[in-house]
């Protein structure tokens, strides 16, 4: 399983809110299973790579961070 | 591309704008003629025209907001998010907001975002466009620093919008103001809506230069390369791509590979083993791989071994087989060491004395299957090399299957 670091450092932190802003990732606050949230969001890291055509794998690897701090618009690149 | 859930879009072709406020990192003048440029480009390529209003209601309200302001997506301050607006609809529907944060800029610097670009994204937005996960279109969510002189837009974009609005019209009929300084109107053309006290109403003009045909007789080239095996050939922004596997000549803009290069260029080649292409326009040249343009470019041409006196080339073809890179200048020519990355010594030579049946200009050049090939005009010249032997000539566009 790609998973992710345990400890939740900035970078995390940062994926998950542009993840949210852009690719509808929204996070089951109250989930009893953490893997389950952490599968979710490597699920979203996957649809981000495949739009900017970085290399899937669902890790939140330094192309894919670096991706995400570039300037940008802020709408939505997937819509539910 | 993509649009928005549903394709909302306007559901009339005359759609207004309004400008709200300004930023005060440009002038007032400079934000309106980018977004004034900004809507041209999609009125281009469209049967849609935007008139500027200066009170009430507008289809599309133009504003620029720190931080929160209302809506869903509060801004973030520098960097990370620039702007955003929203799907064709009622209210809010076509607004456009800018973050008043960033610092806005009328040329595209390393510093700042270019006004002009943003705003012509965000317009993809006010239209019904969503993002384009191709890389060098407009709809591209990351933004871009690119030329921005002639900005085309990518071919993508132009299939996204037109799957929306359908192809500008044959005839068009602009309005009775050419974008010059706007002047008095009669109030029998004034739109209803406006009262005469109001300023004059400016609309965008339609007409994208169009791209030569291919089997046009006439067809001339500024330049032209091989790159990974396909052979490209450049005129004005359009690009014309021959590919070993298809037997369709493909069509492009310059715009489409390297937003940020200048269209127009005067010369090109490829170095194949550093899978390195050259483009050179008046007196400077940059370097690509692939998509990426190598940092620190553009450079002066002087760099390369020329005198001062040369201030633009005609042609440049690498050999393959000698590894040196011939450029034309008039009726001259120069050879480049690859290797030595150096000038040879002993020249400039007259073309004709070296290259046979070659006595003139040269537009273009590559090389291909050992022979080189030679334009001027829409004319080109299959010249063998090792056996120093003009082999025929043929039509400049012979290549497109006419």
């Amino acid at each position: 399983f790609p998973v992710l670091p345990e400890n939740e450092n900035e970078d995390t932190q940062f994926a998950k809110k542009y993840l949210e802003n852009f690719y509808d990732f929204k996070e089951e606050k109250n989930s009893l299973f953490k893997s389950k949230n952490l599968n979710h969001m490597a699920d979203k890291i996957r649809e981000m790579q495949s739009f900017f055509g970085l290399e899937v794998t669902g890790e939140l690897n330094h192309k894919t961070l670096d991706m995400m701090k570039q300037a940008r618009c802020g709408i939505p690149d997937i819509r539910s | 591309y993509s649009t928005f859930p549903r394709s909302p879009t306007w559901k009339k072709e005359d759609v207004t704008y309004r400008i709200l406020n300004y930023t005060p990192d440009m002038l007032q003048a400079d934000v309106e003629e980018a977004i004034a440029k900004a809507f041209q480009l999609w009125s281009s390529v469209t049967p849609l025209r935007f008139t500027r209003v200066y009170s009430g209601q507008a289809d599309i309200m133009i504003s620029f907001a720190s931080g929160f302001h209302g809506d869903f997506y509060s801004f973030d301050g520098p960097g990370g998010t620039l702007a955003h607006a929203y799907p064709p609809g009622s209210g809010i529907g076509g607004d456009a907001h800018f973050d008043e944060d960033e610092n806005w800029t009328k040329f595209p610097t390393y510093s700042g975002y270019n006004l002009f670009l943003v705003a012509a994204h965000e317009l993809g937005h006010s239209l019904g466009l969503g993002h384009s996960n191709v890389f060098g279109a407009l709809m591209y969510p990351i933004y871009m620093a690119r030329d921005i002189r002639d900005y085309q837009l990518h071919q993508d974009d132009i299939n996204g919008i037109q799957a929306l609005y359908g192809s500008p019209r044959e005839s068009s009929p602009t309005k009775a103001f050419p974008p010059q300084e706007p002047t008095e109107m009669t109030p029998a053309e004034a739109p209803t809506e406006m009262s005469p006290q109001e300023k004059p109403t400016r609309t965008t003009p339609s007409k994208p230069p169009s791209r030569p045909e291919d089997c046009d007789p006439r067809l001339t080239f500024d330049a032209i390369t091989t790159l990974r095996g396909e052979i490209l050939f450049f005129k004005g922004s359009y690009v014309w791509r021959k590919s070993p596997y298809f037997s369709e000549i493909e069509h492009d803009t310059i715009s489409s590979f390297w937003p940020s290069l200048i269209a127009g260029f005067d010369a090109a080649y490829e170095v194949d083993k550093k899978d390195r292409v050259l483009f050179f326009k008046d007196d400077q040249y940059w370097a690509v791989s692939g998509y990426t343009i190598d940092t620190g470019f553009p450079k002066p041409i002087q760099n390369l071994g020329f005198p001062t006196s040369v201030r633009k080339i005609d042609a440049a073809v690498h050999d393959q087989n000698t590894k040196k890179t011939y450029f034309f200048v008039g009726n001259k020519y120069w050879s480049f060491n690859e290797n030595t990355q150096s000038m040879e010594r002993g020249y400039p030579r007259k073309i004709s004395a070296d290259f046979q049946g070659i006595g003139h200009k040269v537009d273009a050049a590559f090389q291909k299957n050992g022979y080189f090939y030679f334009f001027h005009g829409s004319n080109q010249y299959e010249v063998d090399m090792k056996k120093q032997k003009l082999i025929r000539i043929m039509k400049a566009n012979s290549w497109f299957n006419c």
